[in-house]
């Protein structure tokens, strides 16, 4: 069956999206059919993963406009991996979505056109709106990325908090956190700081792998290259691929 | 008058909050009556300047609730320093509010019941939902950080694009971009190429003052404190008195 995990956190700036284009493209790259669903109007992911960040139709059209279907979206951006892109009109989800009923089953429901792939990863905004709330519906698994500070340790309670009331309100049974993943990892006090209160406080679901702070993890991103081609052998790529093995030895529980 | 000036851009971790809290506190220290608004759910600001991310009454019962006043929810946290506090339950504001009539409006119309405050500044969550756009409508000026990256330039590229909207469609004069904040400065390639960018495409509004990277500003977040009070003589104090000045001339314009 297709693992679909979605990457997620309110906390702005911690890695979403550089976790979910590394390890989407990671698990392309170890010959996993991928789809990667880009569900954050920002289109940071699609950017990277195309260059252009107003594709069209989008997931814009499967789940606001309804007009498409996710297998008629999806782009092919790499060997193995495509992309559901996603376009700036995706904003409007919150005001047009919230009356629906059953707003927030909306990409589970198309979800269900997807044949072929052995992992669907959902990049998400930083917030806790329609958008995410489906992705998280929509998914089994949840991957956290926590940067190195007190802000980030509080977005991870706080996405806790709303897993919790989605499993209750909306009768949600398999939803999980798969793993709380360091992000920006270095050598300063709030880093030790950081993963010391990680460990004591959600060591059950913490990951091993670390992605270390590393300049070319950016420089991959403005060049728009996944960090397998922009540094192949450097700490980014390493982190990375040690990242696809931990998520991969995680889903034969 | 009263300057209200609005922190914003959709891309996250970019340093809204840190700006708003030590633009706010060092307006203070000026000797200018000063209150900062917290319109982000996830209550960052809040909890640098208080400890505390659930107090109530917050900006939950002004704008979602209708159950009290500003004046009566702001609490003194620093001499001449005011806040308005966040919480957790303003996330639904975007459902509450999606249905409301004038519901961009709702901010504004609260702003009209205060008195004796030099500077209003508000801190917003990284998206341009209903609590952003409810900032943007009732502040005048809007001061945009600007991370060392690409995705950081295209958050600014959209949050020009929704001020042009807002302007259009909701007939507001007199919102303008302030000015657009470098921060998370340093001395790699990115950096350089980020200002350069933002030199060539931005110019018109682009502050004189950066913010540098620097773990201080960090710490001082962790430690609850503001810049001044956690490490006065350093670069980023500095850098904040230099922020304070140049708000403080542009706004003789
Ligand atoms: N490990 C890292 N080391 C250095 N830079 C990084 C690292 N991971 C991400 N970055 C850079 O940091 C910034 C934030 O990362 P990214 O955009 O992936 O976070 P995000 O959580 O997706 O942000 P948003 O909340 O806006 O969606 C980007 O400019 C990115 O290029
Ligand atoms: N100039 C700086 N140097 C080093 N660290 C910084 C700097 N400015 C902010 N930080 C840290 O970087 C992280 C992001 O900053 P901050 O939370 O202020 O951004 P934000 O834009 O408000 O995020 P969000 O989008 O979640 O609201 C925080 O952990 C903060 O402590
Ligand atoms: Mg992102
Ligand atoms: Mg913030």
């Amino acid at each position: 069956p297709v693992r679909v995990i979605t990457i997620a956190t309110q906390k702005g700036g911690t890695g979403k999206s550089t976790l979910a284009v590394n390890l989407a493209a990671g698990l392309a790259l170890e010959g996993h059919r991928t789809l990667l669903i880009d569900a954050d109007p920002q289109a940071n992911s699609t950017y990277v993963l195309t260059g252009d960040q107003l594709l069209q139709p989008s997931l814009y059209e499967v789940m606001v406009t309804n007009s498409a279907t996710l297998p008629e979206v999806a782009v092919s951006c790499r060997l193995a991996l495509d992309l559901c892109p996603s376009n700036i009109l995706l904003s409007a989800a919150d005001i047009v979505l919230s009356s629906v009923p059953g707003r927030e089953r909306i990409l589970s429901r198309k979800l269900r056109a997807l044949t072929g792939y052995d992992f669907v990863i959902i990049d998400t905004p930083p917030s806790l709106g329609i958008l995410t709330v489906n992705a998280l519906v929509a998914s089994g698994e949840v991957l956290v990325p926590v940067g190195m500070s007190t802000f980030a340790l509080i977005g991870l309670g706080l996405l806790e908090d709303t897993i919790n009331q989605i499993k209750e309100n909306l009768d949600i049974e398999n939803l999980h956190i798969l793993g709380a993943v360091g992000t920006f990892h270095d050598r300063t006090n709030v880093a030790r700081n950081t993963m010391a209160a990680l460990e004591e406080r959600f060591g059950s679901i913490l990951f091993k792998t670390m992605i270390p702070r590393t300049v070319k993890l950016e420089e991959a991103n403005n060049r728009l290259k996944t960090i397998y081609e922009y540094e192949p052998n450097g700490a980014g790529a390493q982190a990375f691929q040690a990242l696809v093995q931990e998520v991969m030895t995680h889903g034969q529980e």
